[in-house]
């Protein structure tokens, strides 16, 4: 399982209909100071089911609905579509039959998220579901944020104990 | 289970040291358990950049910290891969050469495991199959242009013409 | 005093505005007071690079907080020069534009505040008037090597050189 | 007033003895990762009264003597001595007459300090009493340790205003 692309509407700086396609296994991401580079990784994590509004430099959850510029009024709506392609299928025998995934999250003005899986409506937990064992999740080893990595060594011995345990 | 966690950490502890002597040329990188009860024992790491004897891991440098971050995370990822690996300025604190090796090891690794990586460093640019711009001419709005490697360390150099 | 608390902030607020929109060139930053007690209340900052109209201070990106960071230390410097001003690699978030901006910034200070900075990054290198290279040829051991700017350039491109 | 020349004896990776001047207001400190740049910087806060080893990356205030690698012994004791010239006089009227301030520190393996100015010995808080009203001391805004800057705008509120108190 690979994700092939994601798409982005209405998310923080992404305002417009944005998809990001990962071809290779070698993507850089690049752009000046407060572009949306970051804003990527967030609506990944989102996407998998963050639910805290401060892991997203948030006060609450609708502040990943874009705010508004100033050429630009605040919209909203927000949705993050991942798209995972599964040939090889890695997953459990249950998403065996899917060559493709899509998860996709929702978001409006009064905080409601919905989830989908494939088109169909599902919950945060069937998302979980989708990415058990895989060692992904919204707040994975998988995902370093921007200045977190000298601080992993720094973390205390059960904290590092949760990491081995995720890789089991 | 108790033995399924001793394998991983003996599995986890050997890797943390392969991936630390490929980054800093040298030195070793350890994992101890702060108990006898493997269910409940804490895990703590230590580290030894070349040539040095160092007493407790928070003495390390910010670069010396990142670079052992970066191996215990790629460590975890030789047990269990997942789907994709996603990095954002974790170059940031390392020096060129601490740099280069990272990009290596990265370079070997990518056979197997998707990179997705946020950089600002020409050097790391220059890893990328395909690097993504994403650019603010419309102030607040963020779109995306697709750029070359070459382009790039150029656009680097005069960021004016991303973020105009 | 009351008066002299609302005189300090009144200069720190207006000298913090001056400082971002040199850093950024545009937008702007303000301190406000939590409370109306001139005695007790709390400080928050707030800072709208160009085009942007930012909720939340944590919103901002690494860079933008690096750059309203800079500015803070900088406006209170204004009233309250200290002998000098120790700076740690403050540049590793900013990208090339921001970060020539901060340099002339410094530049513009260093006439009256002096400056020791640690830096990585090339072009904050070419700001210093005198380099001082710390190399580490015997491991552990710290030595100190006088270097001129234009050699430096060279040396972290080659990084070896001041590591071996 | 301003600071000329720090001098490390035994202070962490500065085993030697070591003199670092500062003839001009923009001195620039390169070096590869763990050659000892922000060593220097703990070690200007240490000499200015740091107290807690935390502060200082450490675990007990012994930590800052030089603790040995694989080609020296480790050493028994370390001290820091910072040169200041007062030819402008900016200080309080009570070290007008000195024309050079110097704040030497120094630590033995018991972790008990001894500090001195102009090489007779005083307190901690004499040497806290010569840079009252300059903004400088061990945690001053004049210091910005590595990777704190982005940190600071995140403070709270009754942190910052105890940065505006600092410089009335
Ligand atoms: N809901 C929102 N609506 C509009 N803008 C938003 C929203 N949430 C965040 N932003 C803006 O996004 C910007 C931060 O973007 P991001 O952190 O992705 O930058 P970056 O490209 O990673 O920059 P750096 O190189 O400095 O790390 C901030 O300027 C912030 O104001
Ligand atoms: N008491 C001590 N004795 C010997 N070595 C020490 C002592 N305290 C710290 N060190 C060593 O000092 C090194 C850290 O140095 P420092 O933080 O100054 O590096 P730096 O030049 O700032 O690097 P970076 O560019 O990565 O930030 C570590 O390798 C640590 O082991
Ligand atoms: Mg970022
Ligand atoms: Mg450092």
């Amino acid at each position: 399982m690979r994700l092939s692309k994601i798409k982005l509407a209405g998310f923080k700086t992404f305002v417009d209909p944005t998809v990001l396609s990962f071809p290779s296994n070698l993507t850089g991401i690049i752009g000046p100071n407060g572009c949306g580079k970051s804003n990527i990784i967030d609506a990944i994590r989102w996407v998998m089911g963050e639910s805290s509004a401060r892991n997203l430099r948030g006060e609450s959850m609708d502040d990943v609905i874009f705010s508004g510029s100033s050429s630009r009024p605040e919209v909203s709506k927000a949705f993050i579509e991942l798209y995972f392609d599964n040939e090889n299928n890695t997953l459990d025998a249950k998403f065996a039959r899917f060559s493709e995934i899509v998860i996709r999250r929702e978001v409006s003005r009064d905080g409601v998220s919905n989830y989908s899986l494939n088109n169909t409506r599902c919950r945060r937990k069937d998302i979980r579901e989708v990415f058990l064992g895989t060692g992904l999740g919204p707040r994975s080893y998988a995902i370093i944020e921007q200045g977190m990595i000298s601080r992993l060594v720094e973390s205390k011995p059960e904290e590092l104990r949760t990491y081995l345990e995720e890789a089991a | 289970t108790k033995v399924k966690f001793k394998d991983i950490f003996d599995q986890i502890n050997s890797n943390l040291n392969n991936y630390f002597t490929k980054i800093f040329g040298g030195g070793k990188a350890y994992l101890e358990m702060t108990d006898n009860d493997l269910l409940n024992t804490g895990v703590s790491m230590m580290a030894r950049p070349p040539g040095k004897l160092v007493k407790n891991i928070n003495l390390l440098s910010g670069g010396e910290k990142a670079g052992v971050g970066i191996a215990f995370v790629f460590s975890i990822f030789k047990i269990n891969p997942a789907p994709f690996c996603l990095l954002d300025e974790v170059d940031a604190p390392l020096d060129e050469a601490n740099n280069a090796r990272f990009c290596s090891v990265v370079k070997e690794m990518s056979k197997t495991v998707q990179f997705i990586f946020i950089t600002h460093n020409k050097s790391t640019m220059e890893l990328a199959d395909i690097l993504s711009g994403v650019t603010m001419r419309e102030p607040g709005v963020s779109k995306l242009v697709s750029v070359n490697v070459g382009e790039a360390v150029n656009l680097t150099a005069n960021k004016e013409s991303l973020s105009r």
